[in-house]
């Protein structure tokens, strides 16, 4: 039996809505700490982790963990009927046919009920290690967002590095070519700084397709990290207030 | 050119 109450719902549609574009279905677990999720795409290129902690709900009782295997479309349907302010409800037993979903205003005078059949997946699941990256930055989500959209415009593939001064996105491609460099910043405690800390250089590709649809999440966090070392995968992780994150990996490219 | 690789040659299935 899970039952798991959200008050702000809309922390949980802005999670699916990050997540719709990237992952077609997936297991959801549901634990008694929290409510993880892990999906790759079929071509193995980039992967995503959730977490939503169990003392991040208003409410949440999962006695044993259930894996809840969801078609992220049917899904994204559903919840769009959730008003933002909308309290969410997720409530399923433990026979993993149905999950239920209610939705209630604020003034507790409307209340929505839906239920959504769920799948029996057979999902592929990687053992994420623990890495230490060369670099990290910490920077605005909106900037990152921005970086991609327009960088898009000019190629296919985005080449990253980093100093101690700032976080530089290159792009080549038909039409000539372009660059951003980002800035870091005095002190930064304040959500619009951008840090950089280094232990060794890395100059890296990835595809700029992928990295852009990670920003699909931007909606839920005002900062993001990125960690990337040479020839690594990257981790691009949005915090989800105090109660977990998205984090999303992507393979490198790599000479030829 | 650069060639994509894949996430299984870094994380090593369970």
């Amino acid at each position: 039996m899970l039952e798991a109450r959200l008050a702000q719902g809309n922390v949980l549609k802005k999670v699916i809505d990050s997540l719709r574009d990237l992952v077609n279905e997936a297991n959801f677990e549901f634990t008694p700490s929290g409510i993880t999720l892990q999906s790759m795409d079929s071509a193995h290129v980039i992967l995503v982790s959730l977490l939503l902690r169990a003392d991040g709900f208003d409410n949440y009782r999962c006695d044993r963990t259930i894996p809840v295997g969801i078609n992220m479309a049917s899904l994204s349907k559903i919840i769009r009927a959730a008003a933002n302010d909308d309290a969410i409800t997720l409530r399923a037993d433990d026979n993993g046919e149905s999950l239920n979903l209610i939705f209630e205003a604020p003034n507790a005078g409307r209340v929505s009920d839906y239920e959504l059949k769920l799948m029996d997946l057979d999902v592929e699941q990687v053992a994420l290690p623990d890495m230490s990256y060369d670099v990290t930055v910490r920077m605005p989500s909106e900037e990152l967002q921005r970086v991609c959209r327009d960088l898009s415009a000019v190629g296919e593939s985005v080449t990253i590095n980093a100093t101690k001064e700032s976080i530089n996105f290159g792009v080549k491609g038909e039409l000539g070519s372009g660059s951003i460099a980002i800035r870091s910043t005095a002190p930064v405690d304040k959500k619009e700084g951008v840090s950089i800390s280094m232990r060794q250089p890395a100059d890296v590709s990835f595809s700029l397709k992928f990295l852009t649809q990670f920003t699909k999440a931007t909606p839920l966090s005002e900062t993001v990290r990125l960690e990337f070392s040479n020839e690594c995968p990257m981790l691009v992780e949005y915090p989800i207030g105090d109660m977990g994150y998205i984090r999303f990996y992507l393979a490198p490219k790599v000479d030829d | 050119s650069k060639r994509q690789t894949s996430l299984l040659s870094f994380f090593p299935s369970p």
